[in-house]
């Protein structure tokens, strides 16, 4: 889309599409246009500016967020949930946490806690090599909370200042499967009652709108802090960040550009914003 | 169901006798909203509904029915003829063994199809199946497909040294050597703009010759499938569709674009992580999940 000042109803059509095909939903868009087109009318945006950057700018205005990458603990471990979906990215993004906050002179340790699917320790336990880190796992098929607790009382015993715990893929509308992680958390709380810390909640930048239930449900049950949006080095935009953000307050922590250990950035709403318009 | 939203906007409409474009232009505007958050792409939305639109118009009304309702059945009617007729037929080869490439993106489910697709031929049709690990790249994926064979119960071929293509054509020269009915090919997932990746699937596929090529898809895939999907077309002559994760609460509107740019049926659904978790595809029931 390129520089306008007037809306007409060709750049307002033009302009949907964009948002519609970032996911960025039906009844956020119509907002956004509404909005955009009131703005103009009130004179809110200035003769011969680029509408389009004002947009970019109002949109980049709701991503951002006073917070940090990782709500570290003031002492003491500091313990970081990993949950989400099935093939939503989690393994994949503990082991690239995990390698950053060891680039950055942290010592973490990462939980194998998926002891349902076939080869999930195993997947963690090459990462946790490659990235050089601690892990503690358990047996397959084996009680995913007590893995969760060991790793906490690990970090603890050891001095790891940072426990990356990676969880089993879990569909939101399964019951079972999600009071399984409430009974996680009630474990790791028993262990150290301030944590987790922050429970992240994967993303997978190709999913749409329900990822919004994803974000509510996740966050309703076991309080999800901050978001990871992976695969935006696909076509994909992940516009529904802006709809969690507006409805549930959720922010983006990270976002995984690929399937290396180097492949995770924090989150940057300027380049992401810019990204949907590209 | 959509037709309670249209009940207030066309009693206006009560006192006409056909479908006229002004009389259904509230609902289709319901109906795009409905289909949009169902996660159907925009570009097919508006082509569905250009057909569905000179389809219902000079329609008589219905009598004891709604223009609202009538024009809600004229959508799932469309909708439901746009997913094809249920096809869960695969291509059996005349001779040497079938053999089935599973692609798709990364996380999408291939892996776990390859085994429950190895677990219901075995079962629905006595079939002798290899699965192929050929994803090289995936920690452990190897790993996983071997764990998944020996639940099911099948042999999983992998030899050290090759590159996919060499594997894979390597893999069905085992296969007829030993007698295998079926070869599933389960390959690394990878992104529709990555060069290098598309091109080795395009020569898995040509070092192999498969009898069914399957694009693995997530059913809570939102616009992006459209150009993923229309990617993975053009370099792979697809024959089929898995949409899995269909046991998740996605509208599943994926499903509607698939059929539209893809053009090829939808094979099986994936509706839960254990191996019997594969079904056939049943049209009818998914129109209503997706109008919601
Ligand atoms: N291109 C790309 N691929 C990614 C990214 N993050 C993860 N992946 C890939 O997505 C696939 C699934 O990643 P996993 O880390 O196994 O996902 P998961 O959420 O742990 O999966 P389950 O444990 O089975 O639920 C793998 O092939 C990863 O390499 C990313 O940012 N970009
Ligand atoms: N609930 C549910 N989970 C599924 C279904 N199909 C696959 N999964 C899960 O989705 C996750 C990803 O499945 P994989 O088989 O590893 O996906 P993949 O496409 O092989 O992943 P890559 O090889 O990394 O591209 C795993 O946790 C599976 O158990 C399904 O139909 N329903
Ligand atoms: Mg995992
Ligand atoms: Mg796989």
């Amino acid at each position: 889309i390129g520089a306008r000042r007037t809306i007409d109803a060709a750049f307002l059509r033009e302009l949907e599409d964009t948002l519609l095909a970032a996911d960025i939903g039906v009844a956020k868009t119509e907002e956004i246009l509404a909005d955009l087109q009131r703005r103009y009318r009130a004179g809110e945006v200035a003769e011969g500016e680029d509408l389009l950057r004002f947009l970019k700018a109002s949109l980049r205005a709701e991503l951002a967020a006073e917070e940090q990458e990782l709500r570290f603990a003031a002492q003491g471990p500091t313990v970081v949930l990993v949950v989400g979906v099935n093939g939503a990215g989690k393994t994949t993004t503990v082991a690239k946490l995990a390698h950053r906050l060891r680039a950055i002179g942290r010592r973490p340790l990462v939980a194998a806690a998926d002891t349902y699917r076939a080869a999930a320790i195993e997947q963690l336990s090459v990462w946790a090599q490659r990235a050089r880190v601690e892990i503690v796992k358990g047996e397959p098929g084996g009680d995913a909370a007590a893995v969760a607790y060991d790793a906490v009382a690990a970090a603890q015993a050891r001095g790891c200042d940072t426990v990356l715990i990676d969880t089993a893929g879990r569909l939101h509308n399964k019951e079972h499967l999600m009071r399984e992680l409430e009974k996680m958390r009630r474990v790791i709380q028993k262990r150290l009652p301030e944590a987790p810390h922050d429970v992240l909640l994967v993303l997978d930048a190709t999913a749409g709108q329900n990822a919004v239930q994803q974000a509510k449900v996740f966050k309703e049950i076991i309080g999800v802090t901050g978001l990871v949006i992976t695969k935006l080095d696909g076509t994909a935009k992940g516009g529904v960040a802006i709809t969690v953000k507006r409805e549930l307050g959720l922010t983006v922590r990270y976002i995984g550009v690929g399937e290396g250990l180097d492949d995770l950035q924090p989150f940057d709403p300027d380049a992401f914003v810019e990204a949907i318009f590209a | 169901f959509i037709s309670e939203r249209f009940a207030s906007v066309f009693e206006r409409f009560r006192k006409q006798q056909n479908l006229t474009a002004d009389n259904i232009r509230e609902g289709l505007k319901e109906v795009r909203r409905a289909l949009l958050e169902a996660d159907v792409a925009v570009e097919v939305v508006r082509e569905f509904l250009q057909r569905v639109e000179s389809k219902a118009i000079g329609q008589q009304l219905i009598a004891g029915v709604t223009p609202a309702q009538q024009i809600v059945q004229v959508v799932h009617d469309e909708l439901i003829a746009l997913m094809g007729e249920p096809d869960s037929e695969l291509p059996w080869a005349s001779a040497g063994p079938t053999v089935i490439l599973l692609a798709g993106l990364q996380g999408s489910g291939k892996t776990t199809t390859a085994a429950k697709l190895a677990h219901l031929l075995q079962r629905q049709h006595q079939k002798r199946v290899l699965l192929v690990a050929a994803d090289l790249q995936r920690p452990a994926a190897i790993e996983q497909l071997k764990t998944l064979g020996q639940q099911v119960g099948c042999p999983v071929f992998h030899r050290e040294g090759l590159r996919p293509p060499e594997l894979c054509a390597q893999a069905v020269a085992a296969a007829r050597q030993g007698g295998q009915d079926v070869v599933i090919l389960d390959t690394a997932g990878r992104l529709h703009v990555d060069e290098a990746l598309m091109s080795e699937v395009a020569e898995v596929h040509a070092r192999t010759q498969p009898h069914a090529t399957l694009l693995v898809v997530d059913a809570m895939t939102g616009q992006d499938a459209v150009n993923s999907s229309k990617a993975f077309h053009q370099r792979l002559p697809l024959t089929g569709v898995i949409v899995t994760k269909l046991d998740g609460d996605a509208r599943g509107g994926v499903i509607v674009s698939l059929r539209h740019v893809v053009g090829r049926p939808i094979k099986f659904v994936g509706v839960s992580e254990k191996l019997d978790g594969l079904q056939p595809f049943h049209p009818d029931r998914y129109a209503r999940r997706i109008l919601g």
